[in-house]
């Protein structure tokens, strides 16, 4: 862990009373291997440290009784910042349904937090809908409908085309009075430019109020690739975090904040449909330093 | 490719970010350049060229000289199981293997043993019938060793070669879900069946934590290989280099995209001059 590797460098200057240049660097050099080892983007790292030798250079290290502790504390509280900011509080359309897209990686768990996010809707008072446009995948649909039944959420999809069932569904929900549209989408790669120009169409057929890049926790470097593609195509409102009741350090949370600049809105953190809830950055700061 | 023609410190920089961009991690990272840098003083080596070329070979080296087959039992069916986390593209790999089996000339049943997640048997169905394979599936929230089994006495019953079992995703935190599994391996083999293969399956953008699950599945399931997909995206896949070198697991195959034919062998050449594309 961060702490232990920092421990065994105070325990050697703390007989010095100062804290020379080198010293600070040499503490930095442990805070960016427990980042790298944790799955934050390399260059993410870089802006990182730069950030955090500027605290600590600022914070007169050398006079402190506890200069151990002041790093720790510098390196946390600006995990914090990044992570954390402004929690996203949803506000929905004046004129309803408020529309809300859900895209991301293969795999990601869109399907599940699609139904986990219309739950939290209820839980809020809400009457979503939920609407498959996900025709590619075997038994996407059905796998919508099983979890809409499980929270009595309707499900509309229809064998058409991804936009047109879009489409459909923000108009049946209209016909419905339902107030919230959740628009579940096939996985794609950020790299696939027919498959990123097909949610760009779905989003410019029900122009959502908030699009969220579902990623999951366990994610490596390529975080940061993911979250500029889709962001650039959609403008993202948010990002939900998924599998964070797994053992990953979830570094790419931090890169993929750092890199679209939208809140961290919502955890996932199981596979029952109850496993979701607003985001919390300090949790997932400890966790990050490992 | 490297910018600067002689090696200065911004090679290595170069080096080091190809190789942790990969997520081939930092100890790895670490180890093959500190390894790189003994050579560079033994041999020489004054060009960044050279030392990009003298990397890639001591990967390649190193990657290679694994049994990257898909064994058969000597009697039929043989068993090969699927495991891994969440999301990773099991129920998918399955499929594609199937069709491999069936250009083959083999006859294959499939087991669906994900009985927790919604649709999982119709989502395995699905590639059933696209492959012409059977399947065997059992009740949601049924006894996933219950439903292997079944297809295991299907597939001796009707001569099948090979059993592919999907189980349903699991984070290997979960003590629960971990001891299923590795009832669902006993019990696969309790019947006519042999288990031959226990694979893996990874997601190419997964960081750190690929190695931790190799561990956690290989403890709970001893198993025979890895199976690394969604290598078409720009993810690198490099956990597995620590996969293989640390616990002697081999990438035996490698996923390619989302259609039945997308399945390849691992190429550990492939793997190592993509990485540094
Ligand atoms: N442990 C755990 N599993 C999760 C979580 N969220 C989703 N899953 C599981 O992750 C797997 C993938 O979820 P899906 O909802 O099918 O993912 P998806 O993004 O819709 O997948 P594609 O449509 O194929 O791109 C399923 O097994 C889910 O049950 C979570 O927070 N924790
Ligand atoms: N691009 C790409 N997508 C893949 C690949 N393999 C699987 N997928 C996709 O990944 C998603 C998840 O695949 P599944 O086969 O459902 O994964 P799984 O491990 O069975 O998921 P759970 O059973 O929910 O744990 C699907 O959208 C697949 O089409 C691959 O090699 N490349
Ligand atoms: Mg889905
Ligand atoms: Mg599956």
């Amino acid at each position: 862990a961060l702490s232990d590797r920092l421990e065994g460098i105070f325990a050697r200057i703390r007989g010095r009373g100062r804290l020379s240049e080198d010293d600070v660097d040499e503490v930095l050099r442990e805070i960016r291997l427990a980042l790298l080892e944790a799955d934050v983007n390399f260059r993410v790292v870089k802006n990182f440290i730069a950030r955090v030798r500027e605290d600590l250079v600022g914070s007169e290290l050398s006079k402190a009784l506890n200069p151990f502790q002041q790093v720790v504390q510098a390196v946390h509280r600006e995990l914090i910042n990044t992570l954390g900011g402004e929690t996203l509080r949803i506000t929905y359309a004046s004129r309803p349904p408020t529309v809300v897209l859900m895209a991301g990686l293969q795999g990601s768990g869109k399907t599940t937090n699609s139904a986990k996010l219309a739950r939290w809707f209820k839980s809020q008072g809400r009457n979503p809908l939920l609407v498959g446009a996900d025709l590619q995948r075997p038994a996407a649909v059905e796998q919508l409908r099983t979890l809409g039944n499980q929270i009595e959420v309707p499900v509309f999809s229809e064998p058409t085309d991804p936009v047109s069932v879009a489409r459909a569904g923000l108009a049946e929900a209209r016909r419905l009075g339902r107030d919230v549209v959740i628009v579940d989408t096939a996985g794609r790669l950020a790299i696939d430019q027919e498959m990123m120009e097909q949610v760009r169409q779905i989003s410019e057929a029900v122009q959502p109020h908030y699009t969220f890049l579902v990623i999951d926790a366990m994610t490596g470097q390529d975080a940061v690739n993911t979250a500029e593609a889709f962001h650039a195509t959609l403008e993202l409102d948010g990002v939900i975090l998924t599998k964070l009741d797994g053992d990953a350090r979830g570094g790419a949370a931090l890169s993929v904040k750092e890199v679209v600049g939208k809140p961290i809105a919502f955890a996932s953190t199981g596979e029952k449909l109850k496993d979701f809830d607003l985001f919390h950055p300090d949790r997932l700061a400890g966790r990050i330093l490992g | 490719a490297l910018r600067r023609s002689k090696i200065d410190d911004e090679t290595w920089e170069e080096l080091e970010y190809a190789l942790i961009g990969a997520d081939v991690g930092v100890e790895a990272t670490q180890e093959l350049l500190d390894h790189l840098r003994e050579r560079v003083r033994a041999e020489g080596m004054t060009e960044g060229s050279e030392l990009l070329d003298a990397l890639k070979g001591e990967m390649k080296t190193r990657l290679s000289g694994y049994d990257r087959e898909l064994h058969h039992a000597e009697t039929s069916p043989s068993v090969w199981l699927f495991v891994g986390v969440n999301g990773v593209g099991k129920t998918t790999t399955i499929g594609k293997v199937a069709k491999r089996e069936i250009d083959a000339g083999r006859t294959v049943v499939m087991a669906a043993g994900d009985t927790f997640r919604a649709a999982a048997a119709e989502q395995l169905e699905t590639w059933a019938d696209r492959v012409g394979a059977e399947c065997v599936r059992g009740n949601e929230g049924g006894d996933p060793s219950a439903v292997i089994y079944d297809a295991v006495e299907r597939a001796a019953a009707i001569n099948a070669d090979v059993v592919l079992a999907d189980t349903a995703g699991r984070l290997h935190t979960k003590v629960n879900l971990m001891e299923e599994l590795r009832k669902v391996r006993r019990v696969a083999e309790k019947g006519a069946g042999t288990v031959s293969e226990v694979l893996l399956v990874l997601d190419a953008t997964t960081g750190q934590n690929g190695l931790v699950q190799a561990q956690q599945f290989t403890e709970a399931v001893d198993l025979t290989g890895v199976v690394l997909t969604k290598l078409d995206g720009s993810a690198k896949g490099g956990i597995i280099f620590a996969i293989q070198e640390k616990l002697g697991i081999p990438v035996k195959l490698v996923g390619l995209g989302e259609t039945v034919d997308d399945l390849v062998p691992f190429d550990p050449d492939e793997f190592v001059e993509a990485l540094f594309a």
